[in-house]
């Protein structure tokens, strides 16, 4: 079929890029994420064979939190204004981190506390 | 399985030529991985 | 240049239709080919520019998971 590979692209892809049990490495996938508050976000929109226990490579988004507290490098694709956000987010909780007893922040909105406001 | 060897194949050849642009090597399982998260994409 | 074939593209996109009627147009495939091309070029390059931060000339997964988080969130 048009849309799938051509017998030597096929041979090229499967010397190339395939991965296979004797390289010892384990194919990298995407975690499956369940957000607690929103309903199922992503339906499989076909039955994925969980990988047999093992076999994959799980990608981890936050295995490397810590450095997402400034913005890295892009080549032609700029930070979304959401990835602001998030590393805005992500230097907020390095700097909580790091805080020895009460919390800056909370000294910072404290003023702004209205009890009325709250019931 | 098909579809994602073909997404697979062009990544690699879209991965070869940011290594000739940027002078790296990019090891079988990283090209595998971004493959994997334009799949899921 | 290398890139996603639209017929390719077609199919990637025809497997997250519900109805299987549903039609892509051609401009509609070419755009999301550019797409999907401007996104492996992305991943790409900001896994090597990680791997030469790190001094080394090998990218391999532990780069891409560094730069994972806000390339997502960039797309």
């Amino acid at each position: 079929e048009s849309w799938s590979l051509s017998p030597e692209e096929f041979e090229i892809w499967d010397r190339l890029y395939r991965i296979k049990e004797s390289d010892g490495i384990k194919e990298p996938v995407l975690p499956r994420v369940q957000f607690e508050t929103l309903e199922k976000l992503e339906e499989t929109p076909f039955p994925l064979q969980k990988p047999e226990e093992g076999a994959a490579r799980e990608l981890s988004l936050s295995e490397w939190s810590v450095w997402q507290n400034q913005p890295l490098p892009t080549s032609l694709v700029d930070h979304s204004d959401r990835c602001h956000l998030f590393i805005g987010a992500m230097e907020m909780m390095e700097l909580m981190r790091h805080q020895q007893g009460d919390c800056s922040y909370e000294q910072e909105l404290q003023p702004h506390l209205r009890m009325e406001d709250v019931n | 399985q098909r579809l994602k060897a073909a997404v697979h194949y062009t990544v690699g050849c879209l991965c070869q030529e940011v290594e000739e642009d940027k002078d790296v090597q990019f090891s079988k399982q990283s090209i595998a991985a971004i493959s994997e998260i334009t799949f899921r994409q | 240049a290398g890139g996603f074939r639209k017929d390719t593209v077609d199919r990637l996109l025809r497997l997250h239709f519900r109805d299987g009627r549903t039609r892509v147009s051609a401009d509609a495939q070419l755009l999301m080919a550019e797409l999907l091309k401007v996104f492996v070029r992305e991943a790409a390059a900001r896994a090597a520019r990680q791997a030469q931060a790190e001094d080394l000339n090998k990218v391999d997964i532990e780069q891409l998971e560094k730069v994972l988080p806000q390339l997502l969130l960039d797309f």
